[in-house]
């Protein structure tokens, strides 16, 4: 006979923590530094902070396979009546809202969290220095995992002599140095050519350091929080919007909960709908609401979604980080129009780099850096959508004077209110239709470019070869 | 600043659904068929019941996208305590125990039900006639999203006049048909392939029936729960242990709670550990436990893992499968024994068909069937583990007188008590070294005997000249 149960939600990513990027020591090690370091990242670049990070990853001297991960930031710190949940309590954070942040899920810290519990049984550390505050916080956290619930295994509360604010978390677990060195010390290289605004420096278990210091102080503004583009409203959605909503009739919910309806449209849509613009929104019937979602997601008049929601890294960004790191004889960026799926705006920016000190590219494509929300992406390359647009077998290099192998690299940033990741370990984005047309029109607009200077090489080398 | 929250299972797959394949109307059409599907086949061959599976996807009239998708079995059915849970409650099932099912994340019906919630509106209904009992039962239920619990809107309970047992699931869902029409058919065919004691029939919206009709109707044996091997432990697992255990001393506690540890092993893992075999398990200090963690993670001279947990398909019924729908000149398949990873079992089977009837393959590689827990999988094939054993980029079938393309088939099948999917959406498997060694082992075990079946054919070629 079987038994039933329920999993907190702690209790079923512990057993499914691969599915989080928790696979192995190496990818374990790499999962815990990039967590922390986004977390960071977004503390400070969320609230007009230029960016201070600071990564040390020791050998920790209980155990020869031990370290001790500890990220250090000067963003805008933690609430304290907030710190234990945000750091003990799996589905819960900040960033549940319609902004272009790193994080989406509420899950990475604790993930980092759990695997060194799991690993080491070793508590986090957080020290927090709330902007604006006079005190500092110290919390040493546990993840009560059946109960998805933090356990405060000690909490401190002293009187901040500075002015400075920021947020220290420092999780100690098993890993593999050796293997995942490579891959974090390109993480954070790439970290960097995507915030050229930040300082951002490592150690290593080796006492190695890396620092890449700002080379702007110009940052770009913070997304702002938008309310939900009518194309992606579903049924739940528009139920919750009525069963919270202030608005006595149904055009002035549809104006105020969402982006993009006017009076005119909104007039329009319950027409359409065969609804009375007037009805109050809590008198509509299951069918009623089933016709105004059909509708709404068909109108194709909207304005387009707004993107102040949004933060591309720009055109110059782009091709300094080329340069900077490839050396390439020639580089070229744009940044697409504004464009969006199932009502989220999103924004495509491809760079290419040429020739140079460029490295020889695979003969199945150009090299290729991914860029998502600013978080560079290194992991399972072949299932992204933007391998899938840039792969030889599907773009005609060719077509542009570029024959594989060639030095030829290639940058592509997709910034979203909600990238379509395809796990919630967040290294591959899904093919989803408007975002793989974006992208491929970005690298035939770059390679145009690419393919135009090319030619007038050739043709100044054909002239002095005369 | 910042608002925090948390978010409810639901409301965190809810807004996540695309990670769990429920990211088009086509693609999600097919998900909801095969989780209600596999559901379905779990409650019959995990009991010893021939499984007797019945799919029907009707129009719904109230919109031409919409589809009314009805799943009934013949299965041991669902306790009606646990009815409203089962289907309503995210992260509650009863297959979170160490045997093998086909489902393990005690999501997918819930996800089936969401997506039928917010595309329609509709709630499910369950009938379901309990093996045993003398009462069917009938619910209509929806999510209640925010709470992650049941809304049961509707409830009856009727004697029943038959013996009959078995259990009827029905959603209200947005699809596209025509898109996922040959998908979904396709995995019908392949899972009756794998269940050959199964007879299931599908029937389309056009009011076409596809029948496959048992061929045999001996089972495989029901695989059996075990205990957890002691390579996959960790701090957490030993803790809950320790605090459930019913053993005075540390060695009773190690030999009741594992499998593959006896009297010689607790002795030499407590002795290498450093901890006296007698002391109370609920007395151990954290520094001995993750001492006793460690050596029972490096021990290596266990038992392998017991295999009555696991069910494989078996070499006769992987060829019948591919004769049956290939007509190849030549099929052998090939069960290799039992393996583990961190403390999983886990047995691949390999079959290869060649010639005949089969396909062309494409350039890149053999046609290829996989399958996990007897569950096909039909996307994400390039992130799979089985695709990069396989492929022509990896394996070198030229030495087995195989030249790409050419009329070659290659099923895989692999069965664990846990299958490490790369996602919540169960259509492609990580590459777990020890898998990904075993897959290659088979492989090649079954390409020999093509390589010998191609000589002989080409050696009696030659004699028919002369
Ligand atoms: N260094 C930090 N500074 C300020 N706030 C932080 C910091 N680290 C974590 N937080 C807060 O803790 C919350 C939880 O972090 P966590 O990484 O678990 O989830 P997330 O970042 O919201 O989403 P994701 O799972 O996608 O990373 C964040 O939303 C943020 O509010
Ligand atoms: N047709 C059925 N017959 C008997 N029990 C069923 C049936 N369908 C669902 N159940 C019960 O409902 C539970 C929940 O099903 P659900 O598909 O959500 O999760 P699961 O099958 O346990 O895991 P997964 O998410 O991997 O599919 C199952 O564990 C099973 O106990
Ligand atoms: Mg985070
Ligand atoms: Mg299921």
């Amino acid at each position: 006979i079987e038994k039933f149960r329920s999993l907190s939600p702690a209790e079923f990513f512990y057993r499914n923590r691969e599915i989080a990027g928790f696979s192995n020591p190496s990818r374990a090690l790499y999962q815990t530094v990039r967590e922390l370091v986004e977390n960071s990242l977004d503390a400070c670049d969320n609230h007009g902070i230029l960016p201070t990070v600071r990564i040390t990853v020791f050998p920790e001297n209980t155990k020869e396979n031990h370290y001790r991960v500890t990220v250090s930031d000067n963003g805008i710190g933690i609430p304290p009546r907030y710190v234990p949940q945000a750091f003990g309590k799996v589905l819960f954070g900040s960033k549940y809202k319609l902004r272009q942040t790193r994080g989406t899920f509420g899950l990475g810290a604790k993930m980092a969290i759990l695997y060194g519990q799991i690993t080491t049984g070793k508590p986090v550390e957080v020290r927090t220095s709330p902007k604006g505050s006079q005190y500092s916080y110290f919390f040493k956290i546990m993840i009560d995992i059946e109960k998805n619930e933090p356990i405060v295994m000690e909490r401190r509360i002293m009187k901040r002599k500075s002015k400075r604010h920021g947020t220290t978390v420092s999780v100690v677990v098993e890993g593999d140095w050796s293997r995942a060195r490579s891959r974090i010390l390109e993480y954070i290289k790439r970290t960097a050519m995507g915030v050229p605004y930040a300082t951002i420096t490592i150690i290593t278990p080796e006492k190695e350091a890396y620092k890449y210091s700002r080379v702007i102080r110009k940052m770009p503004p913070p997304p702002r929080e938008v309310k939900p583009h009518p194309r992606g409203v579903d049924i739940e959605m528009l139920k919750a919007i009525i069963a919270s909503t202030k608005s006595s009739t149904l055009k002035d919910m549809l104006k105020n909960a969402f982006q993009s309806i006017g009076k005119k449209s909104a007039e329009i849509l319950l027409e359409e709908a065969g609804i009375d613009p007037n009805k109050d929104p809590r008198k509509l019937t299951l069918d009623e609401i089933t016709a105004l979602v059909s509708s709404m997601r068909k109108y194709n008049k909207y304005r387009p979604p707004r993107t102040d929601a949004l933060s591309p890294l720009g055109k110059d960004i782009i091709e300094a980080g080329l340069k900077g790191v490839l050396k390439p004889e020639f580089a070229y960026a744009v940044t697409r129009k504004p464009s969006s799926y199932s009502g989220h705006p999103f924004i495509v920016e491809v760079g290419v780099a040429y020739g140079g000190e460029v490295p020889l590219s695979p003969d199945k494509g150009p090299i290729l850096y991914r860029f998502a929300n600013k978080i560079p992406l290194l992991y399972d390359e072949g299932s992204d959508v933007c391998w899938k647009v840039v792969s030889d077998a599907n773009f005609n290099w060719r077509q542009y004077n570029v024959k594989l192998p060639d030095r030829i690299a290639v940058l592509v940033h997709i910034c979203s209110t909600k990238i379509p990741y395809k796990g919630v370990g967040k290294e591959s984005i899904a093919d989803v239709p408007e975002i793989e047309r974006e992208v491929r029109n970005a690298v035939k607009e770059a390679a145009r470019h690419l393919r135009l200077y090319l030619s007038k090489k050739i043709r100044a080398e054909e002239e002095k070869r005369k």
